[in-house]
């Protein structure tokens, strides 16, 4: 596609294939270069690259990506709820975003209110170990709801500053799954005033259009108040977050680019842009 | 679902008068939709398209009464077609313990799928032995060993190491002890990842594994293809499994993974239980991915 010179058919549906090719979807796809050829029409371009450029410009500026909502020292604890289906990254995502904290000088408390998966929660207790984080945790098979009334009553005790809550794996058609997190939510709401602070969805970049009925379901559910794009290491792209924010108005927060603690930063519209060619 | 939106389609078409072979390519794009909507790979939905387009165009659907139903016939054809037709059994060694690899992306669901066909191949009356390869994710033994006392199955594990090695050692004492099956649980790895797809190629080297299961996600996109591609290149793939299909993810994936490794997928997990395990029945998959 970089290659191509002139505006022909074959340079727009070359496009139309590395935006369907990224996951964009068709729908979204079709929508951006309906746009882009008006907007070469308009602007009187001739040359593939001053479409691509129109592209990356209109596309970046198009993504939202606000930070996270910050770490006031007025209300502790601040508290991220980390939500998706399974095996996207949540428990890995949170021991990345716990060691970064943890430079910043923050306490971090690690909720396990994953109780259902096999080790889950001997999982997080190695991240939280390797962050220096406290973890609260309960047997396998209880009440995930119980671990969050523990865990947040211990870290409003110990004045702790920022609290992960790790939540089980769950297909977001999973009815009864679905309440189990509402509830959850309202124990994190009666526990500690304005919290949950944030609540993330983590999406796995490989995933393809049923990433956007989970973002749908999960924000029904449970207010996501952005998204976190794992796996971007990989060769997916993750483009159904453009329909993501274009349908359900939500913002990718941070990306995770590998299994090492250091492997997750601010998302950037422009880097990631750029990478879809 | 695609069979309303054809009968709406060929309904308006009908009423110009009879059908064309132009009418029904629009019909055709129609099913590009559908097959891309459904997580289907661009390129398999073009080679699909093509392979059925003699036969949409044909008589069978221009002369037809229904004609939308025709045109579905023969995409569910080609699709069952497309996906192996029938039921393609686990393979085990006529003597000796059969050791079966499962291999995949990070959190596509190996090792839950290594206890379910753990869990299986015990109630078959097998003695499966689990291995612990995963020395890199945190608990991921402990995971296997969890998983493994919940279906009284033995877990040989060596906790950190050379993946190979356990492997290695895994076998010999499954022979020794005389466990028929070998079921190597390997860490998620990125295809683009090279020492550690040479480890798995070095896995299979060293303990000639019958079958390599591939394991999928069942919500996977477009990259579903380069990702089968390079593991059946690098591996030699025997099957796969897909698994998540207890959600509402179309599936398409499969159609990818089967058009571009021609290996069939042996088995779906359809929950996160260790009970949650089926055989892969194509013609389940075809009406799910046509939505
Ligand atoms: N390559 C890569 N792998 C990742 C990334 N994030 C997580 N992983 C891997 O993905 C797998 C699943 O990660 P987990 O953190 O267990 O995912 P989870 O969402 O907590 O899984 P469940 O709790 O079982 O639903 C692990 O092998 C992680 O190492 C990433 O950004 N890149
Ligand atoms: N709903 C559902 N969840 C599944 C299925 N199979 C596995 N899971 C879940 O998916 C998540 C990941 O499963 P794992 O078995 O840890 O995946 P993995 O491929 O071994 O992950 P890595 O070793 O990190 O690469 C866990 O939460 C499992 O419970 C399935 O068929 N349906
Ligand atoms: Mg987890
Ligand atoms: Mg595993």
């Amino acid at each position: 596609l970089l290659g191509r010179k002139l505006l022909d058919d074959q340079f727009w549906e070359e496009l139309e294939e590395t935006l369907i090719a990224a996951d964009f979807g068709l729908p979204t796809t079709e929508k951006i270069v309906g746009d882009l050829k008006i907007a070469a029409q308009q602007q009187n371009l001739t040359l593939a690259d001053d479409v691509i450029r129109v592209f990356k410009t209109d596309v970046a500026d198009y993504i939202k990506h606000p930070a996270m909502a910050p770490v006031a020292a007025s209300t502790k604890p601040h508290v991220v709820l980390v939500v998706g289906v399974n095996g996207s990254g949540k428990t890995t995502t949170i021991g990345k975003l716990a060691a970064q904290d943890r430079k910043q000088g923050r306490s971090v408390m690690l909720v396990a209110a994953d109780t259902f998966r096999a080790a889950a929660a001997d999982q997080l207790a190695v991240w939280a170990q390797r962050s220096g984080a406290e973890l609260v945790r309960h047997t396998e098979g209880g009440d995930p709801a119980a671990v969050v009334f523990d865990g947040l009553a211990a870290a409003k005790a110990r004045g702790i500053d920022v609290v992960y809550v790790d939540t089980a794996g769950r297909l977001q058609t999973k009815h009864n799954l679905m309440e189990e997190l509402k509830k959850i939510r309202r124990v994190i709401e009666r526990a500690v005033e304005g919290a949950p602070h944030e609540t993330l969805l983590v999406l796995d970049a490989t995933t393809g259009q049923n990433a956007l009925s989970q973002a749908k379901l999960f924000h029904d559910a449970t207010n996501l108040t952005g998204i976190v794009l794992t796996k971007l290491d990989g060769t997916a792209k993750g483009g159904i977050i453009i329909a993501i924010m274009d349908q359900v108005d939500l913002p990718v927060k941070y990306i995770g680019f590998g299994e090492k603690v250091d492997q997750l930063r601010p998302f950037d519209p422009r880097g990631y842009v750029e990478a879809l060619f | 679902t695609l069979s309303d939106r054809l009968a709406a389609i060929f309904q308006r078409l009908r009423s110009r008068g009879k059908l064309t072979e132009s009418d029904v390519s629009e019909v055709l794009r129609e099913v590009r939709v559908a097959l891309l909507e459904a997580d289907v790979n661009l390129g398999v939905v073009r080679d699909f398209i093509a392979a059925i387009r003699e036969r949409a165009v044909g008589a069978e659907v221009l002369e037809s009464l229904t004609p939308a139903q025709a045109v579905i016939k023969i995409v569910h054809d080609g699709l069952i077609d497309m996906l192996g037709g029938t039921t393609e059994p686990l393979h085990f060694a006529p003597t000796g313990p059969t050791v079966i690899m499962l291999v995949g992306l990070q959190g596509s669901g190996k090792t839950t799928q290594a206890a379910k066909l753990a869990a299986r191949l015990r109630e078959a009356g097998r003695r499966p032995l689990l291995v612990a390869c995963d020395v890199y994710r945190p608990a991921a033994i402990t995971q296997l060993t969890t998983l493994g006392e919940q279906v009284d199955v033995p877990v040989y594990e060596e906790g950190a190491g050379d993946p190979v090695g356990i492997a290695r050692r895994a076998l010999e004492q499954a022979r020794r002890v005389g466990n028929s099956v070998v079921l190597l649980d390997t860490a998620g790895r990125l295809q683009i990842d090279e020492p550690l797809m040479r480890e798995l190629a070095s896995l299979k080297a060293a303990v000639s594994p019958l079958e390599s299961l591939l394991v999928v996600d069942a919500m996977t996109g477009q990259e579903a293809v380069n990702v089968a591609k390079t593991f059946d290149e690098r591996l030699a793939l025997t099957g796969m499994i897909l698994t998540k299909l207890d959600g509402d993810a179309r599936g398409g994936a499969a159609l990818s993974i089967r058009a571009v490794t021609g290996k069939p997928i042996k088995f779906i997990g359809v929950g996160e239980k260790v009970n949650a395990l089926e055989e892969f029945h194509p013609d389940r998959l075809v009406s799910r991915i046509l939505g």
